[in-house]
């Protein structure tokens, strides 16, 4: 087996185990000390490291633009992308004005595996494989949707109480620990302005919010935002997305990451769908990673400079 | 590890609200075992559906008497699950 050196050398137009991910993380932190940094937030229910790559040219505490891909462990087109985009942000600085403006005054937050027991699993067990790997007691079914498990609108309408469906909310919002790293992250960071999740496949770009009916407060700029970044992300290869708040855009859904971080106050909070073939589903072939991640890449270009563009 | 063979997922799709709603319930039989790869929204979104092997002639029969259209959209998974798996050998190789 070809181990790569360098992240020259990484293979993007192919899909990777977890262990392959984590060695590319550390060798773009090694290869770019002054930039890149990684945090362990916290540790699955397995054990693993949940990593966050930091970009920063440097300050303290600045304004940051958060990024997470693969929260549901079988969308291996968003961990692929993630892993591209580590790349595109390191190579893009200094030569894309736009990106080094935003550089220059934020830092960019990415964790590339959200869910790493989930992927692993996939990998090992069971490719069709969506949720946390954590036991619920007295059910004999494994895990929880991930998306169904933070603090806003928990245990409402649009999400599952029982264990064995596919989005089983858990016990209680924040039970899983890969989504309560995230929350503590969060807080105790204090300074996000943008949080972007990342899921496949059903090309839309959604906002708050899912769990109710309520528009949110900014709702006209975050509509306009979104048309803004699928317009750019179309321009590269003509897919078409969707977009609009959750509800109103696919259906109600309670306990999703972006309801509680706009809940937060993190005013630019959206949850990608990336493409669809409508032939291939999670089995998305290797040959479409990157320009599904370049496509992508317009799009976050979009929000993350309208951010830095529009401080609050 | 578990495998899938003979699992095939369907693309649904819905001419009104009445064959949106006959769909939804498919999410209710919980015997069907149906992972649901893209829910159901509204009449102008397809639904796509894993349906197991053993699931999938009482699936077909209760779209195909309630008219409602659908195409097959994987044949076997595994067989595509086994192509990925290759090509990943192949590329690290």
């Amino acid at each position: 087996f070809a181990v790569p050196r360098n992240t020259d050398g990484y293979d993007y137009a192919n899909y990777h185990t977890l262990s392959e991910i984590n060695s590319f993380q550390d060798m773009l932190v090694a290869e770019n000390p002054n930039m890149v940094s990684k945090i362990v937030i916290g540790k699955s229910y397995e054990g693993r490291p949940l990593n966050v790559l930091k970009f920063s040219t440097g300050g303290t505490n600045r304004p940051a633009i958060w990024i997470d891909t693969g929260i549901h462990s079988r969308e291996w087109v968003t961990q692929a992308s993630g892993t591209w985009f580590a790349k595109k942000i390191v190579t893009d600085y200094g030569r894309d004005p736009a990106l080094t403006a935003i550089l220059n005054k934020m830092d960019i937050l990415l964790e590339i595996v959200t869910n790493p027991d989930g992927y692993a699993y996939t990998h090992s067990s069971n490719r069709m494989w969506r949720k946390t790997r954590k036991p619920n007691p007295g059910s004999s079914c494994v895990g929880v949707d991930p998306n169904r498990n933070w603090d806003a609108g928990f245990g409402e309408p649009g999400a599952s109480s029982s264990p064995c469906s596919e989005t089983y909310r858990g016990p209680s919002a924040n039970s899983e620990s890969e989504v309560k790293s995230i929350v503590d992250f969060v807080k105790s960071h204090g300074n996000i302005k943008a949080f972007v999740s990342i899921h496949s496949y059903s090309q839309m770009l959604l906002y708050p919010y899912g769990y109710t009916r309520t528009p949110a407060k900014d709702q006209a700029e975050l509509h306009n935002l979104a048309q803004k970044a699928i317009t750019d992300l179309a321009s590269m290869f003509g897919t078409r997305y969707t977009f609009g708040s959750i509800i109103d855009t696919i259906y109600q859904a309670s306990g999703t990451t972006v309801d509680w971080t706009y809940n937060q106050g993190i005013k630019y909070s959206y949850t990608f769908e990336l493409r669809d073939t409508g032939r291939y589903g999670f089995i998305l072939p290797a040959n479409q990673i990157i320009p599904t991640a370049q496509e992508t890449w317009l799009a976050l270009m979009a929000i993350m400079d309208h951010t830095f563009k529009n401080p609050y | 590890k578990e495998t899938f063979e003979g699992h095939q997922v369907l693309r649904i799709l819905a001419k009104d609200d009445v064959q949106l709603s006959l769909i939804k319930d498919l999410e209710d039989m919980i015997q069907f075992e149906l992972d649901f790869w893209r829910g159901v929204t509204d009449v102008d979104s397809p639904v796509d559906v894993r349906v197991p092997f053993h699931s999938l002639q009482s699936v077909k029969i209760y779209l195909e008497s309630q008219n409602i259209d659908y195409s097959i959209m994987i044949h076997d998974l595994q067989v595509m699950l086994d192509e990925e798996r290759e090509e990943m050998q192949s590329a690290a190789r």
